[in-house]
């Protein structure tokens, strides 16, 4: 009765809300945990000592080279057609205004084509981008590449509609990428409200002026650590089933929604299954990955680590999308190793989380999943995650202590019973 | 070992399923 001993205590038990509380120590006490911040550099600090006096073995962080770029002071004021004081947010890696700001006519634009055809309008101009979201995956591509496009067509800056699936006046920051031999502008997001009200303003033949100062800074790259525990197996300690979460997280709210939650409900599966004396027969591993929010940079060292055990690992997991009412579970891998998923998730009928979807993923563990390890994320109910996401609404207050209870039962019954099986998970 | 030498299961998939199925 194992899987119904781990819904038991998470869920219904002792132990339920725990991922929750231990979450909310830790965000309120540290607050958000951008790459190469003291608050990223105390928060490993704090979870390596959790996680020792939680009981887990092997304890130990691994070191990690991480970018580190800070925003400084940032401000954009419209001049014309009228005076109006905007939020906006800064993209991660943007470079700076120089010195007094950039003071510059706007051009809005509501795709990259649109951008193109009206390239001969561009220059000297800070561009408006006014995409419509329709999806995460389709619109962040214009958080990530706004401003080398802007740049090829001569701008002097890019102000981008936050990636966001609905807004209350909030600017939602993210990683934004410069191309080599592409000049590098300063790039920042700002509302929804106001990219949709400056889009209007053009309709009508309105000239709009925008005065932009950004403090954004880039410092030498620094030291972090993937921070990692274990519960080793019994009888293949070699073995692995992965268990993941990123600490970082951008410098805005506090981090708790992304990626807090999935951190904390992949260390309470390693909880659960030591609170019930369970030790599987191969090695649940945890890691919680630094500087996700730059491009995956802990994981990317971790697997460049690691890769020579990769015919060891069973399952790769990783939680970073939420830690709402699970729906299921995504996967990648063979069609027998989804089959054979498909009977662990049955276990969970008692929370009524079953299925098996397509595409399992994430950052930092995609590197194992394109060199053919399984890998599985936890599916839950997005409806709210991109409300919050990258922005100062990223706070205990949008997370759910019940929802994260029956997260981490899927968590820790999936990668128990995998570590736990006779053999490993098949691949292709 | 919990993988055979060529990487592939001699165990069928009842049987599998069967080992799952004791967990629940």
């Amino acid at each position: 009765d194992v899987a119904k001993a781990i819904i038991n205590l998470a869920v219904y038990g002792k132990y339920q809300n725990r991922s929750y509380e231990r979450l909310g120590l830790l965000v309120d006490t540290v607050g958000p945990r951008l790459s190469g911040s003291k608050n990223l550099e105390k928060a490993i600090q704090i979870m390596y000592q959790n996680l020792q006096q939680d009981g887990l073995e092997n304890v130990h962080l691994e070191q990690v080279r991480i970018p580190h770029w800070e925003r400084g002071e940032e401000s954009a004021v419209m001049l014309e057609p009228r005076i109006h004081k905007m939020a906006i947010l800064g993209l991660g890696s943007s470079i700076g205004t120089p010195p007094g700001g950039i003071t510059a006519e706007v051009l809005v634009v509501a795709s990259f084509d649109e951008l193109q055809r009206r390239a001969s309008e561009a220059r000297g101009k800070i561009i408006v981008y006014n995409q419509p979201y329709t999806g995460y995956e389709k619109t962040v591509q214009y958080r990530v590449q706004g401003a080398v496009e802007a740049a090829k067509v001569g701008a002097v800056a890019s102000l981008i509609q936050s990636v966001a699936s609905f807004s209350i006046y909030s600017p939602h920051t993210g990683i934004q990428k410069y191309q080599d031999g592409v000049p590098k502008i300063p790039t920042a997001c700002i509302t929804v409200e106001d990219a949709e009200m400056m889009s209007r303003m053009a309709s009508r033949g309105n000239k709009i002026v925008i005065h932009l100062e950004m403090g954004a800074k880039t410092y030498p790259d620094t030291d972090s650590f993937n921070t990692v525990a274990e519960i080793t197996g019994s009888m293949y300690p070699e073995e692995v089933v992965l268990v993941s979460g990123h600490l970082d997280s951008w410098d805005v709210g506090q981090g708790a929604l992304d990626d807090g939650g999935g951190a904390f409900i992949s260390w309470e599966a390693l909880s659960l299954v030591k609170d019930l004396g369970l030790r599987p027969k191969r090695t649940l591993r945890l890691v919680l990955w630094t500087a996700e929010e730059q491009g995956g940079i802990g994981a990317s060292q971790y697997y460049e680590l690691h890769k020579a055990n990769i015919s060891k690992y069973s399952l790769v997991m990783e939680a970073d999308s939420g830690t709402f009412l699970p729906t299921g579970l995504q996967f990648t891998g063979s069609d027998k190793a989804r089959a054979i998923m498909k009977e662990v998730m049955n276990l969970l009928q008692p929370l009524n989380v079953t299925k098996v979807f397509s595409n399992g993923e994430g950052t930092d563990i995609n590197f194992w999943i394109q060199a053919g390890v399984p890998g599985a994320s936890l599916r839950d109910d997005l409806y709210k995650y991109f409300f919050f996401h990258h922005s100062h609404g990223d706070t205990m207050t949008v997370m759910d202590p019940k929802q994260m209870n029956v997260a981490a039962a899927v968590w820790a019954v999936v990668a128990y019973v995998v570590a736990d099986m006779d053999e490993m998970l098949p691949r292709s | 070992k919990a993988v055979f030498k060529n990487g592939v299961s001699q165990r069928t998939f009842r049987e599998i399923k069967e080992e799952i199925a004791n967990y629940e």
